[in-house]
């Protein structure tokens, strides 16, 4: 079992704090704020109100037993940094910290932490790859090319069977699954000979120009 | 073209109105700091300096023919809940609002917004994701019950085709790709016969729960 180490409680470091240690992951969370610190304590093998700048403390709680460390506090520069020095200097392997931009972010690499998360960034991306799909879902990038994208199916799709309309060959798009509505259940083996119902969503996997060259084609 | 209407140019505001204004979207775009408007002026079709909570400003820039408004204010709840009641008031069809916590988000649902976004949460998630499938580099959740995984082809898998190891059976997965490494391309046309080399990954969509045995009984 790992042991992770969440230093500050805000919403990001709660929620990983709270989904860790109810798989049975040890973690111990240090938060200065005593609110913060006691809404976590049934989750967490130990929970810390104290000032996590302060490398004694958080040696004093075994802190370099932990095998990943997240550093929660988003707002505060200094108290990040200052947190993945004393994380540096507990040998932590892996330090996953939170920026709030790009500046800060860059400053943290150079840090030395491992993984930056940009919750508002990455969220007003995802955001915005909605919008710009509108009959789309969802878009999930893979990797550069590949996409997985959720969709309403098309009018000419209607009645007919996947396997009729040959998407592989014609679109290039591997069809995984469909769902009769935007928040039902997702079937992935659909039999390629059923007939596409009104109102559903495909979900397939295809290379990312394919998609777009398929939101315009059948306006 | 669309018209979108982003009220509030913090992080998360402006990086959506960049992105939707890169991508040829009339993008109007409100804040009440002069520094947060000029940051996005090359990228939008207008720039408005003034306080989102004035209905007459609003309507006096044509915010009401925006099809989706982004409310992008996370930390003032009442400029949030003012921005939801104006935006109905102008008849916006689709109103997409971040939220910090879930109290916030359970009062913007019942003012109107369409959907709300916790980037705080929801990046949480994913990082306590990543953080327990240490084999596993990624973990997407496309519904309740099931998952994409993309993991490192176990020990035993190696030199042996996905053919011969019939794992759509045997584990109720579905492989949908390989790669060579993790930044590497992703093969979503993998020939079923071809052999497993070492050190690769497979991308698979299956039920979230025959992961974990898989991730269990692979150690
Ligand atoms: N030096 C410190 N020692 C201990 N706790 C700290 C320290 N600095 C900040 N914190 C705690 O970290 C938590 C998150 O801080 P911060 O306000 O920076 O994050 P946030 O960006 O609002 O978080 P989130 O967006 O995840 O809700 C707070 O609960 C705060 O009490
Ligand atoms: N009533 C208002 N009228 C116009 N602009 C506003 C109003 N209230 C807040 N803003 C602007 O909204 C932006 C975001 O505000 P806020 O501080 O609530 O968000 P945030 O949570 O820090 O944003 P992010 O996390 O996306 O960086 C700020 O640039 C602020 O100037």
């Amino acid at each position: 079992v790992k042991t992770i180490g969440v230093l500050g409680l805000g919403v990001f470091g709660s929620t990983i704090a709270k989904e860790l240690g109810e798989q049975h992951y040890d973690v111990i969370a240090v938060d200065k704020d005593l609110i913060d610190v006691n809404r976590v304590e049934e989750y967490v093998v130990q929970a810390v109100q104290g000032n996590f700048t302060d490398i004694e403390l958080l040696r004093s709680i075994g802190f370099s037993n932990c095998e990943v460390v997240v550093i929660g506090t988003g707002s505060n520069l200094e108290a990040s940094v200052m947190a993945i020095m004393n994380c540096k200097k507990l040998g932590i392997k892996r330090i996953i910290a939170k920026a709030k931009n790009r500046t800060h972010m860059e400053i943290m690499q150079e840090m030395g932490a491992h993984e930056i998360v940009r919750p508002e960034k990455e969220m007003g991306d995802k955001v915005a790859r909605n919008i710009m799909r509108n009959n789309i879902l969802d878009v999930i990038t893979l990797d550069d090319e590949n996409s997985i994208i959720e969709f309403n199916a098309p009018e000419r799709w209607i009645g007919r069977s996947l396997k009729e309309m040959d998407l592989r060959k014609k679109y290039k798009i591997n069809v995984i699954g469909m769902k009769s509505d935007p928040d039902g259940k997702l079937a992935i083996n659909v039999p390629p000979e059923e007939k596409i119902k009104p109102g559903s969503f495909i979900v397939a996997i295809g290379n990312s120009e394919t998609f777009e060259h398929l939101d315009y084609t059948d306006q």
